[in-house]
C-alpha cells in the first residue's frame, strides 16, 4: 500500500531530493558526498504572437526572450516504497510530473506528461523545462549535439568588441543526450539527461532550458505550408517522456572515472537500455524453470 | 535476411534530415512511422525465433529449438502491454544491447495486487507496487485496465546477453475489486 505523505523531500543511498513546502516545487539534492545543488524546476511557454516571422517546423521564433512560466506553484503528494521512491506535482491540467529515485541509482529522474497543449487567445505555445540552480556558469554551457563529444556553448556575442547577448532563438542547441553547466569556482556540475532528442539552452546564469513540445497555429514560410499542430485521438498530441539529472564536483573522479565520463555512461546506459521480451509462461514447468 | 532488409531501409529512410527534424508535412511523417512500424514489426518475428535458439528447450524434454513466441510491447511508456496482461504467467528476458554488464529497473503495467518473481537461479525478487499518476491512465487512447506498476530490478545483465524471469500474479479477486474500487473513488 503505497502511503501518499506531504513530507517533502526522498532520499536513497545517494541522494536527497527536497520539495519546498509551500510552492511544491523542486527545491534541492543533496549528495551522500556532501555536495548540494540548489535546484528549482518549473514550466514555461513561449507564446506565439501574430507576426512578421513565426515558429514553425524551420524555425523558432518566440515573441519574447524569455517564457511565461505555467503556474506559480504545484500540489504534490509522495509514494514511497523499497525500490522506487516518488514525489508527484502537478502543474496544470495539460502538465503533470513524476520526481523519482531509484535504489541504487545516482540520478534523479523526472517523468513528465505534457499536453495537449491548450491554444487560447495566442497562436501556439513552445513548452520547456526550465531548471533553475545556484551554479554560476559565467553564461557557458555544453550540449553534445551527436551522442559523443560535448561542445562548448554561449549565449553571448564572443566576436563584437563589447559583450552582446544573443536572442534566445540564436542560442537554441541541439541535446541528443545531454546539457550540462559547471562552476568553476564551486567545481560543481550539473547534468540533465534526455530520453530523445530536443533543442536547449541555459540563456540565464545558472539555468537548463529543455524543449519538450510544440503546438503551433502558424507557418514559418519556409515553404512547407503547414503548421505544427498535431493531434491524436482527436485532441492535442500528448507527449511523456523522462530527463535524468547527475551532478557532482567535476574535478573528483569515482572509480578512476571523471565526472564527464559517469555522466557519458549514463547517457549510454539510458540510449542502450535493455529489451524486453514476453512468452507466455504457462507451458514451462517448474521443475524445468 | 528480407526481414532485416525492410528495417534497415526503413531506419536509412527516416535518417533523412526531414524525418530527423520533423521538418516535413504531417501525411509524410506518419508514413515515416508506418514504415518504421511494419518493418519492426516483420522483425520481431525474426527477434523471436532467434531468441528461441538462445533460449533452452523449456516445456519438453528433447534438445530442440524452442518454438516459445516471444513478443514486445511497444506501449510500455504508457503502462500498456495487452499481451501482459493477458497471461497467467510470463517468462520474461531483458537483453543487455551494450557490451558491458548492466542491471535495469523493469516497469510492468500490473493486473494483479501480488506477483511471484523468480530468478534463473529460482529465487524470488524482490518488487514494487506503484500506483500509476492519473495523468498516464488518462493519456488519450490509452485502453490497458492496469492502474499500477510492477516495479523490480534486472540485475547483472551480461553484455550482449539476457537475463531471464519467471513472473506469475497472485489472484485474489475480492482484494483486488475493493482495491480497483477504492482507487476509482480516489480517482475521481
Amino acid at each position: 500500500e503505497a502511503d501518499m505523505e506531504v513530507i517533502p523531500y526522498i532520499t536513497n543511498e545517494y541522494l536527497r531530493v527536497s520539495v519546498n513546502k509551500d510552492t511544491g516545487f523542486l527545491e534541492s539534492i543533496q549528495h551522500v558526498d556532501g555536495v548540494k545543488v540548489q535546484v528549482s524546476q518549473n514550466w514555461y511557454y513561449y507564446k506565439q504572437a501574430q507576426q512578421t516571422l513565426q515558429s514553425g517546423a524551420y524555425s523558432f521564433r518566440p515573441d519574447s526572450d524569455r517564457p511565461t512560466p505555467v503556474t506559480e506553484k504545484v500540489t504534490y503528494h509522495a509514494v514511497r516504497g523499497s525500490l522506487v521512491k516518488e514525489i508527484r506535482q502537478r502543474f496544470s491540467d495539460w502538465i503533470t510530473q513524476v520526481i523519482r529515485l531509484y535504489r541504487g541509482e545516482e540520478f534523479l529522474e523526472v517523468e513528465w506528461v505534457v499536453g495537449p497543449v491548450p491554444l487560447g487567445t495566442d497562436l501556439g505555445k513552445e513548452v520547456v523545462s526550465v531548471f533553475s540552480t545556484n551554479i554560476t556558469n559565467s553564461g557557458e554551457f555544453s550540449t553534445d549535439s551527436n551522442g559523443r563529444q560535448m561542445m562548448r556553448r554561449s549565449c553571448w556575442n564572443d566576436s563584437t568588441s563589447h559583450q552582446q547577448k544573443k536572442p534566445v532563438a540564436s542560442c537554441y542547441y541541439p541535446v541528443t543526450s545531454r546539457i550540462c553547466i559547471h562552476s568553476l569556482n564551486t567545481s560543481v556540475e550539473l547534468c540533465v539527461l534526455t530520453d530523445r532528442a530536443q533543442g536547449g539552452t541555459s540563456y540565464n546564469e545558472g539555468e537548463i532550458e529543455l524543449m519538450v513540445h510544440r503546438r503551433l497555429l502558424t507557418d514559418d514560410g519556409f515553404g512547407l505550408e503547414e503548421s505544427l499542430n498535431e493531434e491524436a485521438h482527436g485532441a492535442g498530441l500528448v507527449v511523456k517522456g523522462k530527463h535524468r539529472i547527475l551532478f557532482g564536483n567535476f574535478r573528483q573522479e569515482v572509480d578512476d572515472l571523471t565526472f564527464s565520463e559517469r555522466v557519458a555512461h549514463a547517457a549510454r546506459r539510458w540510449q542502450m537500455e535493455p529489451w524486453l521480451f514476453f512468452a507466455s509462461g504457462e507451458k514451462i514447468n517448474r521443475r524445468k524453470w | 535476411s528480407y526481414e532485416l532488409h525492410l528495417l534497415r531501409h526503413a531506419v536509412a529512410l527516416t535518417l533523412h534530415h526531414d524525418a530527423i527534424t520533423g521538418t516535413s508535412q504531417q501525411h509524410v511523417a506518419n508514413d515515416f512511422t508506418r514504415l518504421l512500424s511494419e518493418a519492426m514489426d516483420t522483425c520481431s518475428k525474426k527477434v523471436s525465433n532467434l531468441l528461441s535458439y538462445l533460449t533452452p528447450t523449456w516445456g519438453s524434454s528433447r534438445r530442440s529449438k524452442n518454438n516459445q513466441q516471444f513478443v514486445t510491447c511497444h506501449q510500455m511508456n504508457v503502462s500498456q502491454c495487452r499481451f501482459l496482461e493477458t497471461q497467467d504467467a510470463i517468462l520474461l528476458l531483458v537483453y543487455n544491447p551494450l557490451s558491458v554488464k548492466t542491471y535495469h529497473y523493469v516497469r510492468l503495467p500490473a493486473i494483479a495486487l501480488h506477483y511471484s518473481i523468480r530468478d534463473y537461479n529460482d529465487e524470488e525478487v524482490e518488487y514494487q507496487l506503484v500506483p500509476l499518476p492519473k495523468a498516464v491512465i488518462n493519456v488519450p487512447g490509452r485502453t490497458s485496465s492496469a492502474i499500477q506498476d510492477l516495479v523490480f530490478e534486472a540485475e547483472n545483465i551480461p553484455p550482449l546477453g539476457f537475463t531471464a524471469y519467471y513472473i506469475t500474479p497472485v489472484r485474489d479477486q475480492l482484494e483486488e475489486n475493493s482495491y480497483a474500487k477504492k482507487h476509482s473513488v480516489s480517482n475521481s
